[in-house]
C-alpha cells in the first residue's frame, strides 16, 4: 500500500502541469490563428465561409450549461482586497479602459458587476447632428451596407448570407412596411397603431433593379444594416442610435455559439441561430430594428426598458419551440420613446 | 456579443438610369473601431 501510495504522489502535480501545458498550447495556437487573420485583413484578403470540424463539434457541446456555469462563476463575490488586481488583470487581457469606469474598482463586488459597468459622465458624447445615426455600442464594424434583392439577405461573411426576416422574426413589421408600400400608394401614416399604421408611406422595395417613379411625391426609402462586434473588454451597454419609438420586443432563446471572427467564418446562420433580443420600431426615416445577439461567454441581455425580461434560461427539454416570445409595448402605436443616446439594454456574462 | 442594426433611410435616384445612389451615407469602414454615440452614417 505504502509503496503504491508513494508511487502516486506525482499524479496530481503531473496532471496540473499537463493541463496547463495543453491550455498554453491551445492559447498559443489561437493567438497564431488570430495573427494570421489579422495579417490577412491588413492585406485585404477575406476568408470565405468554411464550416470545419470544430464548428460541427460545437453543436455537440452543452453551450447553454457552460454559459450558465460561467455566469455562476462570475457572480461570485470577490474579496475587496483582490478586486483591483482581478479587474486590472481582466483589463490587461482584454484591453479594457479602466479610467472610464464610473466607480472605483473596489465598488464592483463581482466580475459581472464590473463587466456591465457604466462609464463616467461625458465618456460617450452623442453626435448632436439631427441627420445622423449614431453607433449604439462600442465595438468593431464587421459589415454594413444596403439590403437589396427580394430575399433581403445580409452577408455574414463572403460566401454566406442570412435573411433579415429570419434575424428579426416572421412577425416583424418589415414585410408589412414593404407590402404596404407595394400595394397602397396613398396610405398616409396614421398614429402608429393598428395594421394600417404599420404601413409606412416611405417605400422600401426589395425588388431590384429599383424602378424610379419620377412622378412619385414620396421620397424613396432603402433598407440598410450595420453589424458591430463587441470584444469581451469593450463597454457592453447598448444605446438608442436615434430618437426611436420601440413598438415591439422579440426574444429568441436559440443557442449560444461563440460569435468571434472564427465563428462567423465557420458557423452557418450564426446570428439567426443564437439567443438574441430584437427591438423593433420607428425613427424619423421609418423602420428601425436592433438585434442584440448573445454568445457563450456573454449569454445574458438585460433591457433598461423591460427590466423583468430574463434571458439565457435553462432550456426546458420538451419546450424546444423556435418561436420567439414577443411583447408589444404600450401605449399601442407609440411604445417606448427613447431619445438618441438613451440607454436601452446591456449584455452580461453567463 | 454582436449588435445588428437594420433601418430605413432615404434613397435618391439618378434619373438617367434609375439606379439607386442612396442619400444615406455610412461614415465608417469595415474593421473600424466605433464608440457608442459616434456618427455611423448621415
Amino acid at each position: 500500500g505504502s509503496s503504491k501510495g508513494n508511487g502516486d504522489w506525482f499524479l496530481l502535480p503531473g496532471a496540473t502541469v499537463a493541463t496547463l501545458l495543453m491550455l498554453g498550447v491551445l492559447h498559443g495556437r489561437r493567438m497564431y490563428e488570430d495573427m494570421k487573420v489579422g495579417e490577412a485583413h491588413e492585406k485585404g484578403i477575406e476568408f470565405e465561409f468554411q464550416p470545419d470540424a470544430k464548428s460541427a463539434f460545437l453543436r455537440l457541446l452543452p453551450l447553454r450549461s457552460i454559459s450558465r456555469c460561467w455566469g455562476v462563476l462570475t457572480s461570485v463575490e470577490i474579496p475587496v482586497s483582490l478586486r483591483s488586481r482581478v479587474y486590472g488583470a481582466w483589463a490587461r487581457a482584454f484591453h479594457s479602459n479602466l479610467e472610464e469606469a464610473a466607480l472605483p474598482l473596489e465598488e464592483y463586488a463581482t466580475l459581472q458587476d464590473f463587466f456591465v459597468r457604466t462609464l463616467k459622465e461625458g465618456s460617450r458624447p452623442i453626435d448632436p447632428d439631427p441627420q445622423c445615426l449614431v453607433s449604439p455600442v462600442d465595438g468593431t464594424v464587421l459589415r454594413f451596407g444596403e439590403i437589396k434583392g427580394a430575399g433581403a439577405m445580409i452577408e455574414q461573411v463572403k460566401g454566406f448570407s442570412y435573411s433579415v426576416f429570419s434575424l428579426l422574426g416572421a412577425t416583424s413589421f418589415l414585410p408589412t412596411i414593404a407590402k404596404g408600400d407595394m400595394q397602397d400608394e396613398s396610405s398616409e401614416p396614421e398614429n402608429v397603431s393598428g395594421e394600417k399604421s404599420r404601413k409606412s408611406w416611405w417605400s422600401i422595395s426589395f425588388a431590384s433593379p429599383k424602378v424610379w417613379n419620377p412622378y412619385s411625391s414620396r421620397p424613396m426609402k432603402g433598407l440598410f444594416y450595420c453589424v458591430i462586434y463587441l470584444k469581451p473588454g469593450d463597454y457592453h451597454r447598448v444605446h438608442a442610435p436615434a430618437d426611436w419609438n420601440i413598438l415591439a420586443r422579440r426574444h429568441f432563446s436559440g443557442r449560444l455559439y461563440p460569435v468571434n471572427e472564427r465563428a462567423t467564418r465557420t458557423i452557418r446562420n450564426l446570428y439567426v441561430e443564437n439567443e438574441r433580443v430584437v427591438l423593433e420600431g420607428l425613427w424619423q426615416e421609418g423602420f428601425m430594428a436592433l438585434a442584440a445577439v448573445g454568445a457563450t461567454n456573454i449569454g445574458s441581455i438585460e433591457l433598461s426598458i423591460e427590466p423583468e425580461l430574463r434571458t439565457n434560461q435553462a432550456k426546458k427539454k420538451f419546450l424546444h419551440s423556435e418561436r420567439p416570445e414577443e411583447r408589444l409595448y404600450e401605449p399601442d402605436g407609440v411604445g417606448r420613446t427613447l431619445k438618441k443616446g438613451d440607454e436601452v439594454a446591456a449584455f452580461n456574462m453567463g | 456579443s454582436t449588435v445588428v442594426l437594420v433601418f430605413q433611410a432615404p434613397l435618391s435616384r439618378s434619373p438617367e438610369n434609375g439606379e439607386s445612389s442612396s442619400d444615406f451615407k455610412f461614415l465608417v469602414q469595415r474593421g473600424d473601431r466605433v464608440r457608442a454615440g459616434e456618427a455611423l452614417g448621415r
